[in-house]
């Protein structure tokens, strides 16, 4: 009765997941390996083809602050920005579908949300990428590494950490499915700074968790210690976001004009 | 609460949770 029980967590966090976020893994995998009767995604490896791409994409998040103007390595930080509150408010969603978490605390679920969402958007940008570039507008285009690389200091490193992990977590081999769980099981840590009530939390994590390794064991049943291996992933994906707050930390040093978005100002403000 | 006024917006927005 306990796995059919953890069997039902699986599915309805699998559902949950298929109704907040839009762009899934099996759909950005067939994109990336052609196996797709849709439109090939234009790719984006120069400025040239980043111009032309501009005019093919259609995409609501292409160009939110008018700025056609602007230049290029700064206007594709503000898409990356503008994904990143689209992100959020998926992720936000996903949560209050994870049995208990409305019940938190108001402030825990601030919190859980505050240090979890950017592990997740890291979790989930590996999807979207291969070691050469990465899907962009819901999988219209594709962006290479290399002209990320390209773009001038210091927005040409700015990526690069998201690939290496992202080359090193695809290796896994997880589907959407096992994604769910895992999402959910970043999103409960019980370890995150200035929680008032941990207990609760670290209860659901526990469901979460066995969930999560029979999801495992039965949808890769051929796959030693994947469980572990995951697991472990959780401390490389501290250490991205890290890198990343690092990063911008150094892009509002040097770029005086750069606005961030109020969301991601509220997240980012005392994280690590 | 005043810091993450926006987290705390999209969390009591309306849609609802689902119970098991």
């Amino acid at each position: 009765p306990e796995c059919a029980d953890q069997r039902v967590l699986a599915k309805h966090l699998y559902d949950s997941y298929l109704k907040s976020f839009p762009t899934t893994k099996a759909k950005a995998r067939a994109i990336l390996t052609g196996r797709t009767t849709d439109k090939s995604p234009v790719v984006i490896y120069d400025m040239n083809s980043l111009i032309r791409g501009e005019d093919q994409i259609k995409c609501n998040y292409l160009t939110p602050y008018g700025e056609q103007n602007e230049e290029v390595a700064i206007r594709i930080f503000h898409r990356c920005q503008s994904r990143s509150v689209e992100s959020v408010r998926e992720i936000t969603e996903f949560a209050k579908n994870i049995p208990g978490f409305v019940n938190l605390d108001l402030n825990d679920q601030v919190t859980l949300l505050k240090y979890g969402v950017h592990e997740i958007i890291f979790t989930m940008l590996a999807s979207l990428m291969n070691k050469d570039g990465v899907l962009i507008a819901d999988g219209q285009g594709f962006m290479t590494r290399e002209f990320l690389k390209s773009l001038r200091k210091p927005f040409g490193e700015f990526m690069e950490s998201k690939f290496e992990f992202a080359v090193r977590f695809n290796a896994l081999e997880l589907d959407d499915s096992d994604l769910a769980i895992f999402i959910a099981v970043i999103i409960l840590c019980g370890d995150r700074p200035g929680l008032v009530n941990v207990k609760p939390i670290e209860d659901i994590q526990d469901t979460l968790l066995q969930a999560l390794e029979l999801q495992l064991k039965m949808n890769h049943p051929d796959s030693s210690q994947l469980f572990a291996k995951l697991l472990q992933k959780m401390t490389d994906l501290r250490q991205v976001v890290t890198e990343h707050v690092q990063y911008l930390q150094l892009i509002r040093k040097t770029e005086v004009d750069m606005d961030l978005h109020p969301l991601l100002q509220e997240i980012y403000k005392d994280l690590y | 609460k005043e810091k993450h006024k926006i987290l705390h917006r999209l969390l009591q927005d309306s849609s609802s949770p689902v119970d098991l």
